[in-house]
């Protein structure tokens, strides 16, 4: 059955969409059939995957609220053909507040992708989840949706100050919401090997969580920033840059970890 | 009166905190009396200032709740006298979702705010309030609280992209909230002029936004994200770095404007 994979860190800008979106493109071009759920109002996902997701769009929201099933919301990439994309409208900046009186709030997005696998004519290898920089009830979804965590860290001083938070979160919702929850894989993204303070946090991150971090490092690369405003991926964008190469490594240190399981 | 200025983007990484708690430094050490009031449950800008905010320690979450007033909370910055501020707990968190069903939900952080005003010895120049990259509850809290909002943009694609969204939602909550409430000043942080996309998000935000974007722009540097490792501002760690000269210089502009207003 497929990797249900949340990318989640509460803080923000520290790479969640930009690693979901060049870790799904990676994978789907290596032969497996990847969704990516864009589960953030801005969008940023949607928009990188050159998704339309204008207001009128059916998507995430939809399938949250169950006015629509996720295999009707999804979108095929053009650039990536076995990609797949849930878009995220702006009706979806609405859906915290919304979700918190009703039935079985937490459990919105599992149901959806539950009947999504049940029903696929060919199931999905990855799902991966965008979430938005916070712990609310759309991280806590994507959090009892999943099977397992991924948290992009920047090789800077406040995104390794909330990685506690985070492990705590995860820690309370699989406590009381889905046991199989758990953070499977740290990215380091940015780093610039030029500066103290970057090598100074990969050092900390290496220590503290020596079997959770990929030895794969992202460089900070201007070529990884210039692909959204493309609507493309770095892996579409510019293959050869280094920020392309770095996540084609990850995409395949992720995948070989995981089989060493 | 003070202004009373939320410091907000929902997009996440953009600079709010490091804006907030840097001009704020500036001012106070130009001589005005400065609070900043850290609403984002990861503390961040606490630990700019120094502030400890562990969950025992009385702060944001207690004055939203009313259990506390705001001049109780209040904490002083050893490294800036004029400064003051009131920490954000890990409680913070949990703050969205309790204050749903509340009465007077969007209210509460005005309230503490305009108690504070009336009975304060003496009356602070400015409040800053630090948002969470959100645009939930607690950011509706500090829209409905400020008179002006201050937005930081980043240098990069998705921050452009994000500006729409926040500007209708300041116009939603002048419309039913706070009609006082505007996009005062947008601010360019984290500018790299050596690169395309940093000079062409900057042509992009001057054309669309001529009188609110100020021309003191912040450069990229590594000792503005050093600072917070030694619970110092930019100001108080290297106030000859280029980004502590630039956040003087940005400090002294917004009085200006103000003044000329
Ligand atoms: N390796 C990199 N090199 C250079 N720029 C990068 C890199 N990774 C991400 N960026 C840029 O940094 C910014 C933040 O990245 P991104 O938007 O992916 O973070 P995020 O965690 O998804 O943000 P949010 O918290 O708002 O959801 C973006 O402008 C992105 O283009
Ligand atoms: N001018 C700058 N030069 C270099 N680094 C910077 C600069 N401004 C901010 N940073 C760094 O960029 C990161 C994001 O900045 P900051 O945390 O202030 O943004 P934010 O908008 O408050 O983030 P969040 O959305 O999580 O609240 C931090 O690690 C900070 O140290
Ligand atoms: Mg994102
Ligand atoms: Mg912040």
């Amino acid at each position: 059955s497929p990797r249900v994979i949340a990318v989640s860190n509460q803080k923000g800008g520290v790479g969640k969409t930009t690693t979901t979106v060049n870790l799904a493109a990676a994978l789907a071009d290596l032969g497996a059939k990847v969704v990516v759920i864009d589960l953030d109002p801005q969008g940023n996902a949607s928009t990188a995957l050159g998704i339309e997701h204008n207001a009128t769009v059916q998507g995430t929201y939809e399938m949250l609220h169950g006015a629509s099933t996720m295999g009707s919301v999804l979108r095929q990439s053009q650039q990536h053909p076995n990609l797949w994309c849930s878009p995220a409208t702006i009706n979806l900046a609405g859906a915290e507040i919304e979700l918190v009186p009703s039935q079985q709030r937490e459990q919105r997005l599992k149901r959806a992708i539950d009947e999504y696998i049940a029903q696929a004519t060919q199931r999905p290898d990855y799902i991966f989840i965008d979430c938005p920089p916070s712990l609310g009830l759309l991280t806590i979804n994507a959090l009892v949706a999943a099977g397992e965590v991924l948290v992009p860290i920047q090789a800077e001083y406040y995104a390794l100050e909330g990685v506690t938070m985070l492990w705590d979160n995860v820690g309370m919702v699989a406590q009381y919401l889905n046991p199989a929850i758990h953070i499977s894989t740290i990215l380091l993204t940015m780093v610039d090997s030029r500066t103290n303070l970057s090598r100074e946090v990969e050092n900390e991150v290496r220590t503290h969580f020596p079997d959770t971090v990929l030895t794969t490092v992202i460089p900070r690369s201007v070529r990884v920033s210039e692909a959204p405003s493309h609507q493309l991926t770095v892996i579409g964008y510019d293959n050869n840059s280094s920020g392309a190469l770095a996540y084609r490594e990850a995409a395949i240190e992720m995948a070989e970890k995981f089989a060493q399981r």
